[in-house]
């Protein structure tokens, strides 16, 4: 998964 | 209490078996306005979103709002003892620790009860921000698919580039490189046929197969997908069930390495 960002960096936590 | 009532359970067999691959356990979150889940895949690079409208279902009663967490391995199981043109009640109680699942054949002859043991899950929730995007393609569900699956054999990741007259798909390997174009041909003979592009700025992505391969396991939920595309942003890759909602699934680009 090099060069893969978490989906977590694009959405804020609730 | 919670209960639903659906008379295509076809339908929740196929959400089920799009999503058991991707994530393991789920919190099934249940209001007034419907039936949702949010989960990302274990190793946080995508998210899928589930929203079933209440109106969709033929009869549906939330009393107050529960989250019930399952393993989706074991909910796969027990729909998978469900005939495609079964009905689908789901019922469980306020505080309960189980969903009782209950399939009616359409001659009503045969009528089967499941519990599934309810699981408390830690789930941690994103705000997805309305946006509007770049570009969006709308196109046959099977189609989508037939194109990731075939890059998948050249390659790793897919690079996604929308005009405003085609949407490119292209990969390079070890063995050799790969192009497909679909050029928009919004067929008014053939509508489930049809290839639509909406497009504000030109974009080109480069995202994993792996996970949309994945996401192509909800084909059988619709007869077209949606793609929006933004420059560095998430991909939303979305299947609409008619009259009854959506499935959606995020996937986080990859950054130039």
């Amino acid at each position: 998964l090099a060069g893969q960002r978490s989906i977590s960096a694009f959405f804020a936590a609730k | 209490m919670f209960e639903a009532r659906i008379a295509q359970g076809g339908l929740l067999k196929k959400v089920v078996e799009a999503i058991k691959d991707l994530i393991e356990d789920a919190n099934f979150d249940c209001n007034n306005s419907g039936f949702s889940l949010q989960a990302m895949d274990s190793s946080h690079v995508s998210l899928v979103a589930l929203s079933l409208r209440a109106d969709g279902f033929e009869h549906y009663r939330c009393d107050r709002n529960v989250s019930m967490g399952m393993k989706l391995a074991n909910l796969s199981k027990i729909l998978k003892c469900a005939g495609n043109e079964d009905a689908i009640t789901m019922k469980s109680e306020d505080n309960g620790d189980t969903i009782t699942f209950m399939f009616e054949t359409p001659n009503q002859e045969r009528l089967s009860e499941f519990d599934l043991k309810l699981m408390d899950i830690d789930s941690e929730h994103l705000g997805i921000p309305e946006a509007e995007y770049d570009a969006t393609v709308k196109l046959p569900a099977g189609e989508f698919q037939r194109i990731v699956k075939d890059l998948s054999s050249i390659g790793d990741t897919v690079e996604i580039s929308v005009t405003k007259d085609a949407v490119k798909f292209g990969t390079t390997g070890d063995i050799g490189s790969a192009n497909i174009m679909c050029r928009q041909n919004k067929s008014v003979d053939k509508p489930e046929e049809s290839t639509e592009i909406d497009i504000n700025e030109p974009v080109a992505l480069t995202f994993a197969l792996r996970y949309l391969n994945s996401f192509a396991k909800a084909t059988p939920l619709s007869t077209h997908v949606v793609l929006k595309l933004s420059k560095d942003l998430p991909i939303v890759v979305e299947y609409h069930v008619p009259d009854v909602g959506r499935l959606g699934f995020y996937l986080a680009p990859k950054v130039e390495e």
